[in-house]
């Protein structure tokens, strides 16, 4: 499995749509810029995407904290979303699917518009199930994507299907990307391993074997 | 399981001295079983010893040669089992130029198999990266994406 | 005593506003008493808006704002209390460019008063050192120091 | 009340004698270098000369180890010692006493002599009554020494006069040099400061109060 692409819209400070793409073959990404400015945020997206629960991992104090809440100049946004796509050859059209990246535009401009909100005049489930039939990924792509709309409710789709929050978390079991993971550092994490005690460090082991 | 456990261990065992040593430049750092005869339900304590410095209690280390040291065991843990990708946020913080150079040529060679996502302050760690995004805040509040560098 | 606990707190928070807005370059930072009624028992709360962001839970701040804020509020107890001399630590870690350069300009000012005995690994914050002490391990295991400037 | 010198030995990584000196009137005093070299060994030197007691903020599992325990090359020391000297015009010959920086360098060359003994055929009380007799600070000089043996005994000193840790501690009372002190920011401690409890940041107002 490897990783392809991370898109973003409505997530913290994020009301923007945001693209990160990856590129064949592995490599260091650098992300940079000044403090305040987003970088964490971004940490915190690919957490929460693979199904992080904990708020306060998340900085928050409620799940509602990662919707963009506005600036002075700007409206609260209704919907959070994030999706990670990746790319794995094993994958099969029949395991879990394909998407187009047309119809991944699609998803992404549904919550771009005003407040998350549908525009336009089809009803709210005909919109959906027309947009999942044609969310079809190309074969060895998987696309994770998270979403959590301001009423609180949530919505988990793999491979454009709607799915279940374990789905995703089962699908990443082992590869050390669960909660409590070793694969991803928040900051300032890196201080409180050596100061954790013997038994936190056993389960750090744990999660890897 | 236990014999699970026990693989695991003794494998990222190995690779923590391996890590430890190409990370501090020498010296050396292992994982010790609280409690060997119990391997259920045994901790983990690390015998940690810098340099040319004496094995002590790894509380008294500085705030860089306790980052390093944590920096080494995650390495070492991510060797084991590699996930799809690894995110490292400001993991270079406390470290000397010395360290850091080390440190980012350590995730240089490790990042022929996998993806790592750095976010950094630190001009050498930027040096190793084959793509870099820029995150920018022109507007107050709002975050924007740009990418500075892509091969 | 309870009134020079009101006395301080006002004190301090209007110290706490004004370093607020020199270290941030804007924004606004104040305490705020979570019980007012009960002034004895009473805890503090911050609330933090960095320049043009909105008033938000100050956990959802960056780490850099984070370590800003609480260094002003620091600074803030000190100017009304100053103490012969104030040890820190490596507090511009997490500091990018444009705050350390303000931090850095900030402990120069108050340094007219007292001595303040800055550990860091950042060129900015030795350039406004009037003396530097370098501690070097030459030998391993065994601290020397070494007067690098002394004016 | 100014700072004006640091001296120590054995204590920690500085088993050599060690002193920095601060000019008149105030300033910055930056202290520099690699990883592990030791400065923040500085910084536990002059928050445990003032009195700090907590084995923990001195990052040791036991007071013992803020004695230097010896490298490969060298033996470990029986004897850590930490000096403050501060001046203050309000201090008289009275209140405090005086000490020379000629009795003061012996203190030190007492400590540096193998594993902190006494060497030459005084006996231990003798000697030791000998250089409080000369241990005269100057007018308007504090000096506040803390030595700890291996055996687990401690001495205290003001201006050479010995004396209880309750009387370094009292000196300093309301200067914001005591046990947590707003004066002294170990570190790491900036990030806890907005995490901690609002209780938390009460007592650091209640300090300066
Ligand atoms: N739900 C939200 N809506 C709008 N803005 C948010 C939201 N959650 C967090 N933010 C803002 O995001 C900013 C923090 O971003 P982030 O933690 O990613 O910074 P950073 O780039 O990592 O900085 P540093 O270098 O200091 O660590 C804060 O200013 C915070 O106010
Ligand atoms: N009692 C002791 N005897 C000998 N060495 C000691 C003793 N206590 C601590 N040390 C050593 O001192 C070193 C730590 O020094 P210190 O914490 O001052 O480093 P530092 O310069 O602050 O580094 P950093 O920049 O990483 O924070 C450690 O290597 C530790 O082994
Ligand atoms: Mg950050
Ligand atoms: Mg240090």
């Amino acid at each position: 499995l490897r990783l392809s692409r991370i898109q973003m819209i409505g997530f913290k400070s994020f009301c923007e749509k945001a693209e990160i793409m990856f590129a064949e073959g592995a490599g260091v990404t650098a992300i940079v810029g000044p403090n305040g400015c987003g970088k964490s945020n971004i940490a915190d997206a690919i957490a929460w995407v693979l199904g992080e629960q904990s708020v306060k991992s998340l900085r928050g104090s409620s799940m509602e904290d990662v919707i963009f809440n506005g600036t002075r100049e700007r409206q609260p946004m209704g919907l959070a979303q994030v999706s990670l796509t990746l790319v794995d050859p094993e994958f099969t059209r029949e395991s879990v699917g394909e998407v187009s990246p047309v119809e991944q535009e699609e998803m992404f401009e549904e919550a771009a518009s005003p407040a998350g909100q549908l525009s336009g005049s089809e009803s709210e489930p005909a919109a959906v199930a027309r947009r999942r039939k044609r969310f079809e990924p190309k074969p060895g792509e998987v696309v994770v994507t998270r979403k959590l709309y301001r009423s609180g409710e949530s919505e988990y789709y793999l491979n454009g299907r709607l799915c279940r929050l374990r789905d995703i978390q089962e699908l990443f079991l082992g590869t050390g990307l669960g909660p409590n993971s070793y694969a991803i550092i928040e900051q300032g994490r890196v201080g409180q391993i050596l100061s954790s005690k013997p038994m936190d460090r056993r389960m750090l082991i744990e999660e890897a074997a | 399981s236990r014999q699970q456990f026990q693989e695991a261990f003794e494998c990222i065992n190995e690779y923590f001295r391996e890590t430890f040593k190409q990370l501090f430049g020498g010296g050396s750092g292992s994982m010790e079983l609280t409690d060997a005869t119990d391997l259920q339900q045994s901790g983990i304590d690390l015998q940690v010893q810098p340099p040319g410095k004496k094995l002590q209690n790894v509380l008294l280390l500085s705030g860089g040669e306790k980052a390093l040291t944590a920096i080494a065991l995650l390495l070492a843990i991510f060797r084991y089992q590699p996930s799809p990708f690894c995110v490292l946020d400001e993991v270079d913080a406390p470290l000397d130029e010395a360290n850091v150079d080390r440190f980012s040529r350590m995730i240089a060679t490790l990042s022929g198999e996998t993806h790592f996502i750095v976010i950094t302050h630190n001009k050498k760690t930027m040096e190793i990266a084959r793509a870099m995004y820029g995150v920018t805040m022109q507007e107050a509040g709002v975050s924007k994406l740009v990418s500075v560098r892509f091969e």
